[in-house]
């Protein structure tokens, strides 16, 4: 698999619908400081299925819905939808584009998709890790983990090995 | 392709060495398996040794170092068991001119296997992309991205908005 | 002239709000008291709102903005109670060109009363030091010193062996 | 007071004689990765009484040994000197140069000199203390902990607080 697009909405900053097209090589974002870089990794991140709202730099899941500002009103869901090309059938689905999208709303309530068809949580995480996509910790690695990795204790550092075997 | 936990680890063991001499120009580097005691599960550390220098603590390495040497750390496991796609949230941040041109030097090689996305304020990392994407927080505090740079074009094509790196 | 704590406490959180909203171009900043509990001795608390943004928690804020945020702090208390001397490690490794910017101006200012000594990549530092060191590792893996830029003169002196930042 | 000149020799990786001369406004250390800056931070630590090793990146009191290459033999002795301009008579000394001393010996064995004339630990730490030089956590700020401030609980950074009041 690759990954092809991603759209958010609503998702942190990213009030209005914003499109990433991705290279198959190197994409590289830039942009000055609070501009919304690391909010990109985090909606890749909860799009592939992340539960704890710790690992979006989160209290609660509620806060990665756009909290409004002082020129617009906070919004009541966050979306995002990640197109991925599964021309190499990693993913054991029929379809070569296939496109997850998850939402959360204030209440509370998440909702899961693939390609527009609803599904649970569960069925999400099991397709990705049969394709070894995005469950392991190394796939994303957040702002400041390399600069403490060296820091952690050795059963720590066992489990990015334990993940690739 | 799941292999057992050893010869993951004699994979690994051996790319991190490979890519610790590139990136510190010699020296050696490799993995030792820590075994359990008092109540902690089996463990791995990383054992480097600078060029010239007696095999040490990992905790006298220099912040930049350290950051170096968790890289080569990652990409040897990545080499190990390729994994689709990898996002870098500002993973150069520590390192100097030099460190940095070697980093994106091992960049550009390992994207051929794996889909890189890569947040940075780096220029030496920007050049190897393939597509830049500059984000920026708008009057109203909304992420949009500002611009996308295609394939052989210069940055200087972003306008204004993207920072003067 | 050691004051209460009260006293401290109110300067420094009347400081924190100055450099804060010269850091960030407007917002808020203050310092509360968290009471003591589960065993836990009183504590103090940083709350900060950037521009246009409602108070959130400082988690949210992104890499640069909490290092920002934490440097605010930090002058409040030499601002309130004047050191003979600080020194600075990277502090500004996570900064944009703007933010470095804004902090080289306040260095310029607070070293009026305080002397600095500060650890740098970043050119924007730089410009406001009235000597710069280049150290460099020897063959020999040996630190030396290698030149001494007086006040006047600009950084390409120093020669080919500090990095071309 | 403030800083004049630091010397160090055999002090980790200031194997030769090396010395600093501080301006009394901002003085700027810059150099590649591994080059020795933050090994000067932790010299100035070291000299000003700091008797926790790891508050100096090391294991133990003897790793700030200059510990051999491949090219030198290790020291037997670590030495750092700093001079003081005290013409403020801020430390309660009659002289307005004051000259800060520290050895440490593989044997384990201290010696702490002021003015060359040979003093103990505890005088030193009670003349710093005495002129608010140099003893409280905000004087010297280490690599990284900027970045990891905000993440302090409450009681940790009332602790800054309490140091300037
Ligand atoms: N739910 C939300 N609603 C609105 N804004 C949010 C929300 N969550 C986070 N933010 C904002 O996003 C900004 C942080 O963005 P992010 O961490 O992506 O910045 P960054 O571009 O990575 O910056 P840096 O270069 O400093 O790391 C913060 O200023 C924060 O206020
Ligand atoms: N006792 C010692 N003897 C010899 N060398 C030592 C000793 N202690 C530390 N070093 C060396 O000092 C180097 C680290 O220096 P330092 O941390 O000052 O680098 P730095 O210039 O701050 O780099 P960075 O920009 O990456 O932070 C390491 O490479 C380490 O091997
Ligand atoms: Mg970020
Ligand atoms: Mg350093």
């Amino acid at each position: 698999v690759f990954l092809r697009r991603l759209e958010l909405k609503g998702f942190k900053s990213f009030a209005r619908p914003t499109q990433f097209e991705f290279d198959r090589g190197v994409t590289v974002i830039v942009g000055p400081n609070g501009s919304g870089k690391s909010n990109v990794a985090d909606g890749l991140r909860w799009v592939l299925g992340e539960q704890n709202a710790r690992n979006l730099r989160a209290r609660r899941m509620e806060d990665i819905i756009f909290t409004g500002s002082s020129q617009r009103t906070p919004l009541g869901m966050a979306e995002a939808s990640l197109d991925l090309d599964n021309s190499r059938e990693e993913l054991p689905l029929e379809f070569t584009d296939v496109t997850l999208t998850r939402r959360a709303y204030r209440s509370g309530e998440s909702e899961y998709f693939i390609n527009r068809g609803r599904t649970r949580w569960r069925d999400v995480a099991e397709l990705l890790l049969k394709a070894n996509v995005g469950q392991n910790g190394y796939t994303i690695i957040g702002q400041g983990v390399i600069e403490n990795f060296i820091n952690l204790r050795p059963e720590e550092k066992r489990l990015w090995l334990e993940e690739a075997a | 392709i799941h292999h057992n936990f050893q010869t993951t680890f004699e994979t690994v063991s051996h790319q991190f060495k490979s890519y610790f001499t590139h990136f510190f120009g010699g020296g050696t580097a490799k993995l030792v398996r820590i075994p359990p005691s008092n109540g902690n599960e089996m463990g791995v550390e990383l054992v480097a040794q600078p060029p010239g220098k007696r095999l040490q603590n990992l905790s006298l390495l220099s912040g930049g170092e350290r950051a170096l040497t968790a890289v080569a750390f990652l990409f040897a496991i990545l080499e190990a068991n390729p994994s689709p796609f990898c996002v870098l949230d500002e993973v150069d941040a520590s390192l100097d001119e030099t460190n940095s041109i070697r980093f994106s030097q091992a960049l550009a090689k390992l994207c051929q296997r794996t889909q890189f996305i890569v947040i940075t304020h780096n220029r030496n990392t920007m050049q190897v992309a393939n597509t830049i994407y500059g984000v920026s927080m708008g009057e109203d505090n909304v992420s949009r991205v500002l611009s996308l740079r295609l394939e052989g074009d210069s940055p200087s094509l972003l306008g204004n908005e993207v920072p003067p790196y």
